[in-house]
């Protein structure tokens, strides 16, 4: 599994819809300051699910929507998709234990839907959830069978805000079930903020058990 | 649960501090350690007590990580995260200016340790300074030509200014 | 008390934020304010409100200074702290890798600045940066040439290697 | 008056007498990472008074003696000394109020001997300073009358500790009242330490308004 790409639109300064594939190991991101380099990674962690505005440098969730500029109006909404390449894993045996065991509830049904649908007729399989399937779909790092997986947030001005997963709407949940155990949405580890470097360590002992905590 | 936090917390303290741990790579020789910090009693709770952190730069004294300089606590730091990794692989990492403290010596072993996490993980490398600039398969200039509104080109290394700033021609 | 506390707020407000204030100088334009912060009734108490700093800086819309960046951060905080320093000179004052998250840009005007101020204080400047060396008007290099001892030697820009080295022609 | 030179032995990395002396105007300092630079921002803090090990990057205060390296043993002393310059002042109208007019104390006499010091035969003049003495000094920033000021603090291993003026024993709070409102000591504003640029205003408007107390 692989990240391969970020669309951002009306998000902090990037107004314009601004496509950013990570296709390489390594990609670098240069700029002067203030340019918005910063504001990728808030991107990165909003779409993911994070629900503090000071932890994406805001007072208020609003603040991530583009405030205008000297040129420019505000925008209504704000939205950011991140795109993961899903790929079928040489048969290694590592089964995921996907989406498709989890008994019938709300919501989910529409990510129940994400699986079914590339056979189409699968769709009368709703009876047939009751009792747990066997999993013959070939196995994926993410719990969905489909090549690529795009996760989707969108807020808008008066307040409302979606989820969505290839397109489907979806509640944060299933966001965080789609990336469990994948490491992906914790920050303890695989995102040091600008400044942030030292403070990992800098913490007392308590707070350093957490780190170990994430991980495990 | 306290199984598989012991069994994380060997894991993650062989990669960091062991013989060909990350803490020696990023150092280019010393020695750290994690320990559990025992109670007053001398007991140690691995479900409860705190992370202590020792290192050993080389040819110094063992210390504190607060006595480490600012260089050398980034560096232990970047050790602690890519340890962790390596215990728990996770296919993305963001890097926001995580060498701004570091002398070139640090940032050159740094980016050495970076490519041979590359198997793995996915590197995303927000940085000013040039040497890390050429570390990276691909690069991505972000500029504010129209004043307040970001926007993304490719740059390759010679089209980014000494002051960070992407060359015209790049832009247009 | 109060009128001593006020005298200065407004000195400092003016220093900071005022037109050829140090705000404008270090970001090439923009506008600033720092606001004593009224209670729900709309009052402000001299001796007990809260302060709050907001920054525009050039082209952009105005913001708090949480939603700054890294580097317009740092040049505020440089801003802020001239702007006391004119207000109430030191006869010193000592600025630890202050140009470390800043492009080039931003270095060649905080130097400038400093310049500035060099008939009241004495600036003692640390730093990995070569145009800030540039700005200094001695260099001192410190090198652990034995490990885990530090040692002064004087330099010339040129004895400074990329990595901040000290070369051996300056060590012995 | 202007910093005029440091003295370090036995503070940290600085296990051999070392000098740096401060003539130009900006003075820079440079070198690999680790080597000692940051160790001379905290031997200035200290000197004037810092009481807090953790602001000094320890945990204890036993921390700053030099605590040996692969090739030397730990010093059994870490003294630090700061000189500076204290000329008259061409009659600008500034008095300063100084030292000499204080009402005779414990303490404060090892200071009050200072001024009295340079013209030999004032040391009879302790009876004097029950009246206050029309200041005849010729005024400077210091309320010292020598040229130089050399303010000095020393800790042993035993943990005894002292502070010296020119020389002689004083106590924590004659340093203290020697830089009273010269923005001396203070670190409100006048050291920025490594990485805390941003924390001056990151921090919450209430602690904001400490740095505008300090500074009135
Ligand atoms: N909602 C918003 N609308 C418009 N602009 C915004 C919004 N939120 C933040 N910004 C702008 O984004 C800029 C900060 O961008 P960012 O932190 O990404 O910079 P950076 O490239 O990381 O710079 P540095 O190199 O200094 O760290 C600020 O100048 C701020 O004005
Ligand atoms: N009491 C002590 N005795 C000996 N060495 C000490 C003592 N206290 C701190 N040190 C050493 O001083 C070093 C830190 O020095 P300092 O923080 O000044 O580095 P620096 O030059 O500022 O580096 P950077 O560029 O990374 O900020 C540490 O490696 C530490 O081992
Ligand atoms: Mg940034
Ligand atoms: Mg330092």
């Amino acid at each position: 599994m692989r990240l391969a790409k970020l669309t951002l639109a009306g998000f902090k300064s990037f107004a314009n819809r601004t496509e950013i594939p990570f296709d390489p190991p390594i990609v670098g991101i240069v700029g002067p300051n203030g340019c918005g380099k910063s504001n990728i990674v808030d991107a990165i962690k909003w779409v993911l699910g994070e629900q503090s505005a000071k932890s994406l440098r805001g007072g208020a969730m609003m603040d991530v929507i583009f405030n205008g500029s000297a040129t420019r109006k505000p925008c209504g909404m704000a939205s950011v998709t991140l795109t993961f390449d899903n790929p079928v894993i040489k048969d290694n045996g590592y089964r995921v234990s996907g989406i498709g065991y989890r008994e019938e509830a709300d919501g989910p049904e529409s990510t129940q839907k994400l699986q079914a649908e590339p056979s189409g007729e699968a769709s009368d399989a709703k009876s047939e959830t009751r009792n747990p399937i066997p999993d013959t779909r070939p196995s994926r790092a993410l719990p969905v069978d489909l090549d690529t997986v795009a996760v989707t947030r969108q807020l808008f001005r008066d307040g409302t805000s979606e989820y969505l997963i290839n397109g489907r709407r979806v509640r944060l949940r299933d966001i965080r079930e789609l990336f469990m155990d994948t490491g992906i949405g914790t920050d303890a580890y695989s995102v040091i903020e600008q400044g942030k470097v030292a403070q990992m360590l800098d913490s007392n002992p308590e707070q350093r058990r957490v780190i170990f905590e994430e991980a495990a | 649960c306290r199984t598989r936090f012991e069994k994380t917390f060997h894991e993650v303290r062989e990669n960091f501090a062991g013989n060909n741990g990350l803490f020696r790579k990023l150092f280019g020789g010393g020695k750290a350690d994690i320990i559990m910090q025992a109670d007053e009693q001398g007991n140690v709770d691995m479900l409860d007590s705190g992370i202590e952190i020792m290192a050993k730069p080389p040819g110094k004294e063992p210390c504190r990580l607060s006595q480490l300089s600012g260089g050398e606590k980034t560096m232990a730091a970047v050790a602690m995260l890519l340890a962790i990794f390596k215990t728990r692989p996770s296919p993305y990492a963001i890097l926001d200016e995580v060498d701004a403290a570091l002398d070139e010596a640090n940032v050159e072993r740094f980016c050495d340790v970076i490519h041979s996490f590359l198997d793995t993980s996915h590197f995303i490398v927000i940085t000013h300074n040039k040497l890390t600039m050429q570390a990276c398969d691909l690069l991505y200039g972000i500029t504010m030509q129209e004043r307040g509104v970001s926007k993304r080109v490719s740059v390759r290394l010679d089209q980014v200014g000494a002051d960070g700033r992407i060359a015209q021609d790049a832009i247009d």
